[in-house]
């Protein structure tokens, strides 16, 4: 199984679609400070279901919607998917290719998708289990997180662990 | 459970103790439980040699030497349980360029396990991927591609 | 004690918001006090607008943006009270190419005020500075002068 | 008035003493991770009045004193010592240059020198009021400090701003 393609709508500077594809092995993102490299890297945490508005920098969940600038108005939803490849049927769908989405409105209610069709998180997650994707904290690594794993007491090292146990 | 979390510290351990002598090249690191006897609650420590210097805690370390530590820590992690795919948002920020071209080789190291989106503004990083995106942000305040391959241009 | 407080704070005030357009080349920022009428312990929050963008609270902004607002701060408090001389250790770490250089050339405009020593791993900033020093790391663990003058190898 | 050199020897990782002098008006110290660099900005902290080992990465004051390697014995004591053009007569001392020192054994015990005479921590701090120097927090940035400026809460931001009152 591997990341296929990510698509990204209305989710913070994305206020027009953008489509990447990965398939290499190894792929980078460039840019200046600020042209949202680190909004992929949030896009792909929050499509995995994260919870919590600060891990994503924001304080509520409806902040990851295009909240607008000088020259456009406001998005009212944000939406993003991911394409995994999954021709050897390491999830448990008969389809090569397994597109899970997630969707924001203003309001601040979340959807859920898969290859199209609205599930709840549980059921993204129960797909996802013993994957080793889904929102673990180390197969998405965001800016500064290393410092904060330098940083950490060891109380607070262990949780590591137990999120791989 | 605290058997589980017994037997996978363990295994962390070993991989850590590993991959640590790979992307240092020497030296030695060791990773402990402060109190074996309290599973339930007992806190990891990391102590860590770079090579010809004395065993430290790591807040001794220098700032590069930390990062390549921790960076040591989630490749063990993967060791131990692979993800299909990871994403590191300049995890290559405070190393010098010779352990920037180290850590990016390391990283194709390990593209028979996982695919790697990495997040860079380092050209030692740049030179070593297969694919590049370039982003920009435009004057309407928005992110766009800029072109699909930046590595003609990097050359 | 509390008026000085308040004179230091507008002072600061109005040089970090127009260090803030220098460094941005454009937007604008704003320090402001949580509390006015508590002067004894009120906070102070710092709002940013990068050029094109809309008005954000700092944790909004990129890890980029954030440094080069708070590098603003440290330059205003410097017009504020002088010190005679600055020692930066890479604080240009998280800045990419554009910025290392445009930081840099600010850097240049102070000289009249203070000296500066910066740590860096940037290419782009040793070669703006007058003078580099070279370390390294012996087989003993012990750091000594690499060369007096690696700006000529540097070109 | 400005920095003309520095001396450190025994100090952390400078078994040997090493002199930098600082004549431009920027210097760049450069080097592979964990060559020392940091540990010159240590040093200038340190001998500016420092009393803080944890804000010299250490547990205890004892910790700056070179604690030896593979290949050489521990030191027994550190020293450290600025060098400042006085001739314009910034600090108020006859000489057109000030040298300030200080030095640890491993009991911990730290003597501060002005001059080379031996003076408190108490003179040092009086010779350099109002220069703007000492150990305040924004003309010594360590590495890692803009992230913690960046990160604090608006009532520890605060304490910038009491410091250049
Ligand atoms: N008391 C001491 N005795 C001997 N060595 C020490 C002592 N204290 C720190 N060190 C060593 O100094 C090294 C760190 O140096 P420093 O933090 O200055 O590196 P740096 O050049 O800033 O690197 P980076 O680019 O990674 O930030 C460490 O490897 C540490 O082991
Ligand atoms: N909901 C939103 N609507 C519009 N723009 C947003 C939203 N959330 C964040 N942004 C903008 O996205 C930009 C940050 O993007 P991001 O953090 O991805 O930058 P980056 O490319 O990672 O930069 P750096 O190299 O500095 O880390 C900020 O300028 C911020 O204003
Ligand atoms: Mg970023
Ligand atoms: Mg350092």
């Amino acid at each position: 199984m591997f990341l296929k393609k990510i698509k990204i709508k209305g989710f913070k500077s994305f206020a027009k679609t953008i489509n990447l594809q990965f398939d290499t092995p190894i792929t980078a993102i460039v840019g200046p400070n600020g042209s949202g490299k680190s909004n992929i890297v949030d896009a792909a945490r929050w499509v995995l279901g994260e919870q919590s508005a600060k891990n994503l920098r924001g304080t509520e969940m409806a902040d990851v919607i295009f909240s607008g600038s000088e020259k456009l108005p406001p998005s009212s939803s944000a939406e993003v998917s991911l394409y995994l490849d999954n021709s050897e049927r390491v999830l448990d769908i008969e389809t090569d290719e397994v597109k899970i989405s997630r969707e924001v409105t203003e309001d601040g209610q979340s959807d859920y998708l898969i290859n199209d069709s609205k599930c709840r998180l549980k059921d993204v997650n129960e797909l996802l289990m013993d994957t080793g994707l889904g929102n673990n904290s180390y197969s998405i690594v965001s800016q500064g997180k290393i410092t904060q794993i330098i940083n950490s007491k060891p109380e607070n090292l262990r949780e590591l662990f137990e999120e791989a146990a | 459970m605290m058997d589980k979390f017994k037997t996978t510290f363990y295994e962390i351990k070993e991989q850590f103790e590993d991959v640590f002598v790979e992307l240092f090249n020497g030296g030695r690191a060791e990773l402990s439980l402060v109190d074996e006897t309290a599973l339930l609650d007992t806190g990891v420590e990391i102590i860590a040699q770079p090579p010809g210097k004395k065993l430290k805690k790591l807040t001794l370390l220098s700032g590069g030497e930390r990062a390549l530590t921790a960076i040591a820590l989630v490749f063990a992690l993967l060791r131990v349980n692979p993800s299909p795919f990871y994403i590191l948002d300049e995890i290559d920020a405070p190393l010098d360029d010779v352990n920037v071209v180290r850590f990016s080789n390391f990283l194709k190291e390990y593209t028979d396990f996982a695919q790697f989106v990495v997040v860079t503004h380092r050209k030692h990083m740049m030179t070593a991927v297969n694919n590049i995106y370039g982003l920009t942000m435009t004057d309407k305040g928005t992110t766009e591609l800029v072109s699909l391959n930046l590595k003609e241009q990097i050359q």
